[in-house]
């Protein structure tokens, strides 16, 4: 018999109790299920256990649909593109206190040497304690040149600095890193605002974290409408995350995933794999 | 946030004209949303919605109290059952140099919140004292020292140190020959999962004999808030919660979770980047302001 509304409303329930218990948002949980109801209403299926079957089914390829994105960032192809047109490729990373930015432009950094191209470095927090010395660290660690300015400066001429210098000297990469901030607070998206406009990064990318629940919808929303992400870094993610903030970020901003961190080391960094994480969420 | 979502349920069954069967079980949807929202754990949410729907129908209601009074009593009750009736402060002994060790997921907020809550212990006239024993981030020492500095508070550490139990024992043994009252230990980022670091965390506290260990929990911690801070209370056994990172749009349901799971009170709450940005954790407000 045909799939009504009703059956599927009671089927649904254990498994958006299932999708919530594994950090997927309250609102990503009722948008997938919403798709996945209207892939099924009038479908023909036989009793209620391949029911329920024939909904677990097709909430996987919802999910992994929705992992999968639309127009993939190839980040080596964009590195390509820059080095061939003689253009530094400009990342610049944003999300909320926390999230493990500036470990990730680390890795990130060791990534792309691995594979010959040269970075520079843009310390665009200007105002956490201790920031400069961070990534001044991992600079000298991975050899590779940080600009920054005193404490109290305009972050955005720090990322202006780093951006002359790549050009002037043909450095392949500019890792603009930026404090950590609320995506409630006026002022400090304005800030936000204010360096996207001066560095017109090539990309913009969001770095969330793993273990955040309902507000990782929240924030991924909020910095693509206030700024516009191209992409997003999951972090954390070997913290038994379940991976739900996968799911969220995505259905928030229908923007790819490209890495996600698995660690503090440099090499703790690996592609986002949609397959792996549906397989994860899924009931 | 949580408060007005709960508010809202709880005034639409105020609202209702009888408060019948059928107006319980819509405010029970609604309060199980509210707290799904707020990211606490789905099986407590299950647990508490239950216990709310079974008291506020079956319960004999007192005398001179309405059946609607009586199912917002129910859910104060719940929720106060989990966090506690009244503000308990931090574990402090006059006399004598009071241990204070703080532990957390990477990221949480330990360092910046430690100098938070040494500026308040300051401001009620103890003497404070911080020790930098994260050897492991880069800038670790750096950024406690700068926030100490601003705080006027003393710091107490080596950036070159790499053995974080000996970076505890110094610093403890530094500020008790001092006869500092409350002694502040900043620890570096830990999961459950990484085994070698939940190990460092037990050597440290065995090392250092704190008088009280505090959990930092990021506010927007989802799911995994229950699950880790078991972990935590297990190995190594947690007396205090700070709930960090409040300002944002994050509701805390974790944190909820968190307590529920440890039984350990959420004692303050992280409400900004700024030394000041810390305030004592009051459960009847917190619930009061959510049921309005
Ligand atoms: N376990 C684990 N820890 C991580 C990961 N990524 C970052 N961290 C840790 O998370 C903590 C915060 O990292 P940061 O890079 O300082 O984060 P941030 O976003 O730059 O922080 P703010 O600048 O203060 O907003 C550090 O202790 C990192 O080592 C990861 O993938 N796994
Ligand atoms: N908005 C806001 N930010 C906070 C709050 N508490 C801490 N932060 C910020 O959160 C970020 C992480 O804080 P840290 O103190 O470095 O966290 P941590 O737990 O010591 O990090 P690790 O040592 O790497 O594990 C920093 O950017 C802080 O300024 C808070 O209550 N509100
Ligand atoms: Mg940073
Ligand atoms: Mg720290």
């Amino acid at each position: 018999k045909e799939i009504s509304e009703k059956n599927l409303d009671e089927a649904f329930s254990d498994l958006q109790m299932a999708l919530l218990a594994n950090d997927v948002a309250y609102e990503a949980a009722e948008r997938i299920n919403h798709r996945v109801k209207e892939t099924l209403e009038g479908v023909q299926i036989g009793r209620l256990q391949s029911k329920k079957d024939a909904i677990r089914e097709a909430l996987y390829d919802a999910i992994l649909d929705a992992l999968t994105p639309d127009s993939p960032v190839n980040l080596f192809e964009l590195l390509e593109q820059r080095k061939k047109a003689n253009e530094p490729l400009i990342i610049m990373f944003l999300g909320v206190n926390g999230t493990g930015k500036t470990t990730t432009i680390a890795k990130i950094t060791h990534m792309l040497q691995k594979r010959g191209y040269t970075v520079v470095l843009a310390c665009a927090d200007t105002f956490r304690a201790g920031s400069a010395e961070q990534i001044q660290i991992h600079a000298d660690r991975l050899k590779v040149r940080v600009l920054s300015r005193p404490y109290g400066s305009d972050p955005a001429s720090v990322a202006f600095d780093a951006i002359n210098h790549a050009r002037a000297r043909g450095v392949n990469v500019v890792l603009i890193d930026t404090a950590g901030r609320m995506q409630t607070d006026k002022n400090l998206m304005a800030e936000l605002q204010k360096i996207h406009r001066v560095a017109e990064p090539d990309l913009v990318v969001f770095v969330g974290d793993a273990l955040a629940g309902n507000d990782a919808i929240e924030q991924a929303k909020t910095f693509n409408e206030k700024i516009g992400i191209d992409a997003a870094v999951l972090t954390k993610v070997d913290a038994d995350a379940k991976g739900g903030a996968a799911l969220s970020i995505a259905i928030a901003t229908g923007k790819p995933i490209i890495f996600v961190g698995v660690g503090q080391k440099y090499s703790d960094i690996e592609s986002f794999n949609p397959e792996w994480f549906t397989e994860k969420i899924a009931p | 946030k949580l408060g007005s979502a709960l508010h809202q349920a709880v005034q639409k069954l105020l609202r209702s004209a009888v408060v019948d069967e059928k107006a319980v079980k819509e405010l029970v949807k609604d309060l199980q949303r509210a707290l799904l929202q707020a990211d606490v754990n789905v099986h407590l949410v299950m647990d508490l919605t239950k216990r709310i729907e079974e008291r506020s129908l079956k319960e004999a209601v007192a005398p001179g109290i309405s059946r609607r009074e009586y199912v917002v009593k129910v859910v104060y009750e719940e929720l106060t059952s989990i966090l506690g009736q009244k503000v308990v402060p931090l574990k402090f002994t006059p006399g004598k140099s009071n241990i204070y060790l703080v532990v957390g997921i990477q990221g949480s907020g330990k360092t910046t919140n430690i100098v938070k809550l040494g500026r308040l212990l300051k401001k009620e006239g103890h003497s404070i004292g911080v020790v930098a024993a994260d050897t492991f981030r880069p800038g670790a020492y750096d950024q406690l020292k700068q926030l100490a500095d601003r705080a006027e508070i003393p710091c107490f550490g080596d950036s070159k140190e790499k053995d974080s139990i000996k970076a505890a024992k110094k610093g403890v043994k530094h500020y008790q020959s001092q006869k500092t009252e409350v002694i502040l230990v900043d620890t570096a980022g830990r999961h459950k999962d990484e085994k070698g670091l939940i190990r460092e965390m037990q050597q440290i506290a065995k090392a250092i004999k704190p008088d009280e260990i505090i959990l930092v929990v990021d506010g927007t911690l989802g799911q995994q808030a229950s699950t880790q801070a078991e972990a935590f209370n297990a190995a190594t056994p947690i007396g205090s919660i700070i709930v960090t990172k409040l300002d944002g749009s994050a509701r805390g349901g974790g944190a909820l979770s968190a307590v529920a799971a440890t039984g350990a009170p959420i004692k303050y709450i992280g409400t900004g980047e700024k030394t000041k940005d810390l305030e004592k954790f009051q459960p009847t407000k917190f619930v009061g302001q959510l049921l309005g």
